[in-house]
């Protein structure tokens, strides 16, 4: 699979790009956390695009940001 | 109130609706 680049989601439209981001942030995701994968990830994607494409590059942001937010969605379902 | 439908959530292959209220 080819990185996902500025470049090509710029050639995409908004909710394209944010699909697109969502596919390959997706199974990072549910790696960590299987049942909440889904959730999480629709959370990440409220988060800038230029920003999701530095965590893709960057495991440990993305893994920080998916901790964050767990820890939100928890006190949200509390 | 709190909103029991947030967040979307996201499943792969199929389109994500979360930013359609924007």
């Amino acid at each position: 699979q080819e990185p996902l680049t500025a470049s090509l989601l710029a050639g995409a439209p908004p909710q394209e790009q944010k699909q697109m981001l969502g596919e390959r942030i997706y199974p990072v995701i549910h790696e960590m956390h299987p049942t909440l994968a889904g959730k999480i990830t629709g959370m990440l994607l409220e988060i800038d695009n230029s920003e999701l494409l530095h965590m893709l590059e960057s495991p440990e942001s993305l893994h920080s940001k998916v901790e964050e937010a767990v820890a939100v969605l928890q006190a949200h379902q509390a | 109130g709190s909103n029991i439908n947030w967040p979307p959530e996201f499943h792969p292959g199929v389109p994500w609706k979360g930013l359609q209220n924007i």
